[in-house]
């Protein structure tokens, strides 16, 4: 576990006088091992090791803090590394912003990514979710490709009791653009695109979506990521966020026990933030995303 | 002493984040280090193209576990179940699986053994429909092991030559859904003996170093009989296969290369490992 390799790097640490390099650099090295185990990014690992080097290796070591009296300590190496990798650990995780962009008169979501992440069960999730903040959104069935996909977000509208709008015969661009004038007529203010799964390498299909957003204009774009992926998580997320400029991110199947150190990369990768998280494959199993959860399973 | 000998470190520096980046995992790559440096001379171990033929080596061996081909087996009828995580891949494969089986002048009925999801029934009819194959469906509050109870039941009366049961995806934390496929797979024997001929696990390439646990977790309730590595037309390199064939001895049986009916090969172990390096 990631604690494991911080309880060894303390431990290399202890009784030190100073911080050299040789020092830090073992003690990164377990570091290493935990945070790749995790499956964070290679070169996020590094840039973390890099930045958490030079500011060991920078600090002036002869800090004092107050201790639980008041009374003024000095903070030894070993603590004062310690402080700087949570401190960097922090900054992967934060800031939260879980905020969905209500947009006047049609709040418009678009849900993308992989095949088999959880897109339309997320879709669902988030239809009942934006019900329960009082909005009435309308399911749209973008994905012509998979076979019964429609059905699936029609089963998920049913269990909800709430509309979905398809309609045979028309390429997604068109469809999504449809499913806008409909919802209007329809008395509903969201509308919540479910899309096909698509390579991000698919030209062909990363252009439907950017044909998509332009003619819909969604204030949120959700890259919704198995939360199991490795070390694919960061160029997936670099080109879906090339592509489309994503809002943010939905992590999914959280309810397993993958560590899910792709959340750390893809955020500090493109710096969108993740919104939610897939605890379940029930619709009422998605969270706002807490860094102390995410941060807490990274950390084994 | 050879246990003082080290590769080149440029040469690590080099290899090493390729292999980490293809989800080879840390331990993994360090054992394929080990055993290079164990088997090269101080000489060889400073020569780039050595250390890498060496690493290929070693990862070509360890992937390259015996396996029968499916489409020879001779089990009548041979009942293949399929299981895996969500969204892996499972109901597509089968599909696949089925119309390569059909193309090779196999009857095959499928069993819609996914009595959870959303039309989950409805998607593997399809495929069923594409790949020319009797889909058995259960009836009204009919649960999965007495669905594919069922299918192969009807296998067997329509002389099929093999049965694919689809299961639902699950995460193998869930105990009662592990539980659970222990009992299909004890109800299928009930069915015909000796069924399930195979129990494949369905493994998306995207995965990653969870995917040994998912492994570890499927064989040891249901022992397995092989994988299936999906997905890997993507940008992912499926390197965690090496743990899993290295560590559970499992055979990698096929993989599947995009969405269409056709996107099923059988494993290569030299493409494989011509994919990590590439
Ligand atoms: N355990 C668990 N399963 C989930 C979660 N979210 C989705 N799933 C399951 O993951 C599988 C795939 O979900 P889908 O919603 O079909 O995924 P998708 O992204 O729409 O798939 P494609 O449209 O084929 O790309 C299904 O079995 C879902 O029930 C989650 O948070 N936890
Ligand atoms: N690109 C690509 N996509 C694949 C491949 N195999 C399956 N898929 C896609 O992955 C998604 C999920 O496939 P399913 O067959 O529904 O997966 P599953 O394991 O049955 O999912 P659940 O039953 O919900 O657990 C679909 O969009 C498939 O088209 C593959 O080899 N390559
Ligand atoms: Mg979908
Ligand atoms: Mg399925």
């Amino acid at each position: 576990t990631v604690t494991r390799g911080f309880k060894n790097a303390r431990l290399k640490l202890q009784g030190k006088a100073e911080l050299n390099s040789e020092l830090v650099d073992e003690a990164l090295k377990d570091i290493r091992v935990s945070l790749l185990e995790a499956d964070v990014d290679l070169g996020v690992v590094k840039s973390f090791m890099d930045r958490v080097r030079d500011k060991s290796l920078g600090q002036v070591v002869g800090l004092e803090v107050k201790d639980g009296h008041g009374k003024r300590v000095k903070l030894s190496p070993q603590d004062r590394f310690n402080g700087i990798c949570h401190e960097e650990l922090e900054a992967l995780m934060g800031p939260v912003d879980t905020s969905i962009t209500v947009q006047k008169p049609l709040t418009k979501v678009m849900m993308v990514g992989l095949q088999g992440s959880g897109k339309t069960t997320t879709a669902g999730k988030l239809a009942r979710w934006l019900d329960g903040k009082k909005l009435r959104p309308l399911l749209v069935a973008a994905d012509i490709y998979r076979p019964a996909a429609v059905d699936q977000l029609r089963a998920l509208g049913d269990k909800l009791q709430m509309p979905v709008f398809h309609e045979p015969g028309l390429k997604p661009p068109e469809l999504c653009e449809k499913a806008m004038a409909v919802a209007r007529e329809t008395g509903r203010n969201a509308v919540i695109f479910d899309t096909a799964g698509r390579l991000a390498i698919d030209e062909e299909l990363m252009r439907e979506l950017e044909d998509i957003k332009a003619r819909t204009k969604p204030d949120n774009i959700f890259l919704v990521v198995d939360s199991m992926i490795g070390q694919d998580a960061v160029r997936t997320a670099a080109e879906f966020n090339r592509r489309l400029d994503l809002t943010g991110f939905i992590m999914t199947k959280l309810d397993g026990d993958a560590r899910g150190g792709a959340a750390l990369s893809i955020k500090e990768v493109t710096g969108k933030p993740i919104k939610f998280l897939g605890v379940g494959e029930t619709l009422d199993k998605l969270e706002e995303f807490r860094p102390q959860g995410l941060a807490s399973r990274i950390l084994g | 002493l050879s246990g003082t000998r080290e590769i080149d470190e440029k040469i690590v520096d080099e290899l090493e984040p390729l292999l980490i980046q293809a989800d080879v995992g840390v331990k993994t790559t360090q054992k394929l280090m080990d055993l290079v440096r164990q088997r090269l001379s101080s000489k060889e171990l400073s020569s780039a193209e050595k250390v890498r033929d060496a690493i290929r080596d070693e990862i070509l061996r360890m992937v390259s576990v015996p396996a029968p081909v499916m489409e020879e087996r001779t089990e009548r009828p041979c009942v293949v179940m399929v299981v895996g995580v969500n969204g892996a891949g499972k109901t597509t494969t089968i599909g696949k699986l089925a119309h390569r089986l059909r193309q090779r002048g196999h009857t095959v009925v499928l069993g819609a053994g996914d009595t959870f999801r959303a039309a989950a029934v409805e998607q593997l009819r399809v495929w069923g429909d594409r790949a020319g194959c009797v889909t058995v469906e259960g009836k009204e509050g009919q649960d999965s092991a007495a669905v594919l109870f069922d299918s192969v039941k009807k296998g067997k009366e329509e002389g099929a030559a093999f049965i694919l049961g689809d299961t639902a995806g699950r995460l193998h934390t869930k105990v009662n859904l592990m539980e659970e496929l222990k009992k299909v797979r004890r109800v299928m024997a009930k069915a015909h003996e000796g069924a399930p001929h195979e129990v494949l696990l369905v493994l998306d390439a995207t995965t990653g170093q969870n995917a040994l646990i998912q492994a570890e977790q499927f064989n040891q309730a249901l022992e397995l009989s092989g994988v299936i590595l999906t997905k890997v037309d993507g940008t992912a390199k499926g390197g965690v296969i090496i743990a899993i064939c290295d560590q559970l001895k499992l055979p990698v049986r096929f993989v599947g290369v995009g969405e269409k009916l056709s996107d099923l090969r059988p494993f290569d172990p030299a493409a494989f490992v011509d994919g990590l390096f590439a």
